[in-house]
């Protein structure tokens, strides 16, 4: 079973064409293993990606480091995949 | 244990088999308009199940519904299973199913992608691709819905087999894919097809592969409104509608491109609800208020359809 514990998925809002090329970049870059759960498109268009804990403080300082704005929208996948699974088991019971 | 689609809990998320076993209850007690086919075998050699509703007559024009066809996005799958339900137990009570079922046949792909549906059940729970191997890769899966022949390989798609957005090695390489493409080209009559995902809110109509418009734009943007508004009535839930280029993203090989190539004009994708701060993983309490909205969306694109022959 895979284990997401301290992965999270940043909402990044690029504002312009070269924020999102750069997003791209980012996105092909394998070895970082970003998940993208929509992808960058166009400026003013948020891409939301799921960032491994090990790769996130890399991906962070490149956003910031470029000036691409982005927050946090979920803390930790974990938590939220735990959850999930007991209220499955909640609901079998 | 649940026995039958009486006391079937539709406001929770189930396993593959679940699923199977209540679209088999559904059948059982609604056999004069349900019926399951078999379309062909995932690449884990998985059945591949679609509901037949129909009333009747000979190869009657049809809609086609798929579902599920990015193996996490559950609230999809759980969407369409309700909505086999409420087509079925509707039959005989709500007037516009009445008027479709007697003009039409409608065909529902509860799971698209079974094989991934179960690996995000059992392994993965963010797994969004089929489990084919690739030759001379260590990773696993193609995103089915950048399989399509259509564009296929073009922008908006990985040729890289480790990415999420992996195009395969050729159109129609998934079997999920070409079982579906083989069933719409043999039945030769279908003239909707609507594609289900869940991720923002979306209803989108051509191109992805490309940012031209099509030739029914108009039109298909106004079916989409239309169907949007009457989603959004029930409890306020805002869909952004338009050609996949403009309203997300530049995406190729996808599956309502391919149908409306093929000629089937009526062609829209969906993305329920979910504004992403659950992500994938929607709470059990939204199902149904997901599958009722969306409902009513569906409901209007069939009644255009219906009154729109062509």
């Amino acid at each position: 079973l895979e284990n997401f514990a301290g992965d999270q998925v940043l909402r990044v809002e690029p504002c312009n064409e070269e924020q999102v090329r750069l997003l791209k970049e980012l996105r092909a870059l394998e070895p970082l293993q970003l998940d993208f759960w929509r992808f960058p498109s166009y400026p003013n268009e948020p891409a939301d990606v799921q960032v491994p804990f090990a790769c996130l403080q890399d991906v962070k300082v490149f956003l910031e480091s470029r000036g691409i704005k982005y927050c946090v929208m979920i803390e930790d996948i974990q938590a939220a995949v735990d959850e999930e699974r007991r209220e499955m088991y909640l609901n079998q019971r | 244990r649940e026995r039958g689609s009486s006391s079937f809990n539709y406001g929770a998320y189930h396993p593959l088999e679940t699923i199977y076993q209540e679209m088999d209850n559904i059948v059982a007690e609604y056999p004069k308009i349900v019926s399951k086919l078999q379309i062909g075998e995932s690449y884990e050699k998985r059945p591949l199940y679609v509901l037949k509703f129909s009333t009747g007559g000979k190869n009657r024009p049809a809609i086609w519904i798929d579902a599920g066809i990015h193996a996490r996005e559950w609230v999809t799958q759980a969407t369409a299973l309700w909505t086999a339900k409420k087509i079925a137990s509707d039959y005989e009570y709500d007037p516009s199913v009445n008027s479709l079922l007697n003009t039409m046949d409608l065909f529902l792909l509860v799971v698209a992608n079974p094989d991934g549906y179960v690996f995000s059940h059992t392994e993965n729970r963010m797994w969004r691709k089929t489990r084919s191997k690739t030759p001379g890769s260590p990773c696993v899966g193609v995103d089915p819905n950048r399989n399509w022949d259509a564009g296929f390989g073009g922008p908006g798609a990985s040729s890289n087999p480790c990415s999420d957005s992996y195009h395969g090695p050729s159109a129609d390489s998934e079997v999920e894919v070409r079982s579906v493409v083989d069933f719409i080209k043999s039945h030769g009559n279908v003239k909707a097809f609507i594609s289900i995902h869940s991720y923002s809110q979306l209803l989108m109509f051509p191109y992805g592969y490309t940012c031209d418009n099509i030739r029914d734009r108009a039109e298909l943007d106004n079916v989409a409104r239309t169907a949007a508004n009457a989603l959004t009535s029930l409890y306020g839930t805002q869909y952004k509608v338009g050609p996949i280029c403009s309203v997300i993203y530049q995406a190729s090989g996808g599956s309502i491109d391919w149908s409306y190539n093929y000629g089937i004009k009526y062609s829209f994708a969906f993305e329920l609800r979910d504004t992403g701060r659950h992500g994938f993983l929607l709470p059990a309490d939204q199902i149904i208020p997901t599958a009722r909205e969306t409902w009513m969306g569906l409901k209007s694109i069939f009644e255009h359809v219906r009154d729109h022959p062509y």
